[in-house]
């Protein structure tokens, strides 16, 4: 783990006497690997190394009578700081139906995502209605109607031929007419550089009039997390992030860019295939998980 | 993003370096690269932007040629059979309708077999690619044995004289080790059914995927054996540099790539367009 590295090379330093700003860039190198190493995008490395560089040489650590586990602590409050320093709560307070709108890129988890918060949101004594908007994936409607047969959540019948913006009228229009309270929209997956897509994307916002558009994010993102989360930013406005998948060994690190360079905050993560595999962002958690 | 005749600088390295890591080719294979670039420098004096892209290119396409290696479908006296693996949502469902109809196009016979047998809605959505490449689609109802579907298929296409099964399984995270020996009993029983197969483990991967990539490619192959790989999502902007780490670890073949989500958006995987797309 970094923690572990850090110690041991502050350690070694303590043998050779003083810190040095030298010393200090030399253990940055480390953190920053780390950090690349663990998917965080190349320029939230950057600045959060040169963060962390301005507090390793202040008196705070090089003063101390334990520098290394200072620096640790430096790293840690820095990536808790960039992560959002609690868990966000999902904001549904609006006149019923409130409406959530689930985006994303292809094979993101946003549908099987859609089903965990019906029954997460239903658990907290709310009334879910799951919209499938999604007509253009192979039994996508199919799909989300059997996670909705498998909780016992209303579902909307989306007819294939429909347009996602015709559907979330009806399916408000229905939400209203059965008294439920919350409707979760699944969305196609699509590419943020799919221009007609995101366009597509801005008309069902528009006609949703979403109080939650929450970015579906696999865990397991690359560099590439970034310019996709200000894209969709860009077009509608996102009010928070799933991180999904992250039941898996992927460190996550396209969490960390993500909320630093578009400070949507991180709400919930999703922690495996079973609908009940939900649960609130802890960033203390996800500190941990980079940092091991 | 950098222009031409700019020379040699500490801020250009940087900005290669940038490029290569924000291509997910990972700190270690960037680092490597650069270190081969820097004493290129040295050694064979090159000075102007145009002239490190081009090492870095060929220092690249050094890696990858060697694993351009197009799936061949030879003609046997039995189903030449391939098995479609890798983490959830990462393209598998698609890419076999994709390559059913790329073959039926070749004039081959071609079976499907749906072995996610857990997913919602995933054997109907196997259907419906099915149709779309016009070939059958053997399955069972959801829940069934994954195995005892791949069994079926096999059946079938020995005794219909079909060419070619293509078995699509259930998206899995490696680190699911029951998952794993789900996978590992698939494969067992499709060699006992027909010796020989399966022809081609196909591990389909996600080009917007970072790091973990490796580590997928690396507990697949332990525990499977992977003849080939298929990178999707290659019309994003994600350039999937982790590829390269992938072959110069195991050496795997490159088969195909994913450029899109119609069923024609499937392109042989050619090094030197990926590279040019990389640098
Ligand atoms: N292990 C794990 N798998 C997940 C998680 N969330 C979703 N999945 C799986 O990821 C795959 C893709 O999920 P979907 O819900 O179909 O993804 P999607 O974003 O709706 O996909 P598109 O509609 O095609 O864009 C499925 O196999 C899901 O079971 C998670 O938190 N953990
Ligand atoms: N843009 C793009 N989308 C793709 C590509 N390949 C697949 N997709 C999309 O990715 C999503 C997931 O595809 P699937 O075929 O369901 O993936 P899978 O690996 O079978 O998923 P699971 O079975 O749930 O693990 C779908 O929305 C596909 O249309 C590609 O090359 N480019
Ligand atoms: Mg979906
Ligand atoms: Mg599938």
């Amino acid at each position: 783990s970094l923690t572990e590295k850090l110690t041991e090379t502050f350690k070694k330093l303590r043998g050779q006497g003083r810190i040095t700003e030298r010393n200090i860039d030399d253990t940055l190198k480390e953190v920053r690997a780390h950090f690349l190493e663990a998917d965080v995008n190349y320029k939230v490395t950057k600045d959060f190394i040169v963060a962390v560089k301005a507090r390793a040489l202040g008196a705070e650590v090089m003063q101390s009578l334990n520098p290394g586990q200072q620096f640790v602590k430096i790293v840690h409050q820095e990536m808790v700081r960039l992560l959002g320093e609690e868990a966000a709560p999902l904001n549904l307070a609006a006149a019923p139906p409130a409406a959530v709108m689930l985006v994303g890129l292809q094979g993101s988890g946003k549908t099987t995502t859609a089903g965990k918060l019906a029954l997460y949101l239903r658990k907290q004594g709310r009334s879910p209605y799951l919209v499938p908007a999604d007509v253009q994936r192979p039994a996508a409607i199919d799909q989300l109607k059997i996670l909705a047969g498998q909780i016992q959540v209303p579902v909307f019948d989306t007819r294939p031929e429909q347009n996602p913006v015709e559907i979330c009228r009806e399916a408000r229009q229905a939400a209203r007419v059965q008294g439920l309270d919350t409707m979760l929209i699944d969305t196609a997956g699509r590419l943020h550089v799919d221009a007609p897509l995101m366009e597509e994307l801005k008309r069902i916002k528009a006609e949703a009039k979403p109080v939650e558009v929450l970015l579906v994010a696999d865990a397991m993102t690359g560099q590439d997390a970034v310019t996709v989360a200000e894209a969709f930013h860009q077009a509608v406005g996102l009010t928070g992030l799933i991180l999904t998948k992250l039941d898996g060994d992927a460190r996550g690190g396209a969490a960390l860019s993500i909320k630093s360079v578009t400070g949507t905050p991180i709400k919930l993560v999703g922690l495996g295939e079973k609908l009940e595999a939900i649960e609130p962002f802890y960033p203390e958690r996800m500190a941990s998980r980079i940092l091991d | 993003l950098l222009p031409k005749g700019r020379q040699v600088d500490a801020a250009l390295l940087e900005e290669l370096e940038e490029a290569l890591v924000t291509s997910d080719l990972g700190v270690k294979t960037a680092v490597e690269l650069m270190t081969g670039l820097g004493a290129a420098v040295k050694r064979e004096g090159l000075e102007s932007a145009e002239d490190l892209k081009a090492y870095l290119r060929r220092a690249i396409l050094e890696i990858l040629q060697p694993v351009e290696k197009p799936l061949e479908v030879p003609r046997l006296d039995r189903p030449w059979v391939l098995l479609a693996l890798g983490v959830n949502g990462t393209g598998k469902t698609t890419t076999i309708g994709k390559i059913a109809l790329r073959l039926r196009q070749q004039g081959r016979s071609v079976l499907l077999a749906a072995a996610d047998t857990f997913r919602a809605a995933a054997i109907q959505q196997l259907e419906i690619w099915g149709q779309r490449a016009g070939v059958e689609v053997i399955k069972h109802q959801e829940g069934a044995d994954p195995s005892a579907v791949a069994f079926d298929a096999i059946k079938a296409a020995q005794s219909r004289g079909v060419e070619v099964v293509i078995i699509d399984t259930a998206g899995r995270l490696h680190t699911r080790v029951n998952l794993m020996e789900e996978l590992k009993k698939v494969k067992r029983i499709v060699a006992r059914e027909q010796p020989g197969a399966p022809d081609e483990v196909l591990l389909v991967l996600d080009a917007t995927t970072g790091q973990n990539a490796l580590a997928q490619a690396k507990t697949f192959h332990e525990a499977i054996g992977i003849t080939g790989l298929c990178l999707t999502k290659l019309d994003g902007t994600a350039k999937g540099g982790i590829v390269i780490a992938i072959s110069r670890e195991f050496g795997i073949p490159i088969r195909l790539i994913g450029v899109g989500e119609q069923i024609e958006d499937l392109q042989t995987f050619r090094a030197e367009e990926f590279v040019r797309a990389l640098i």
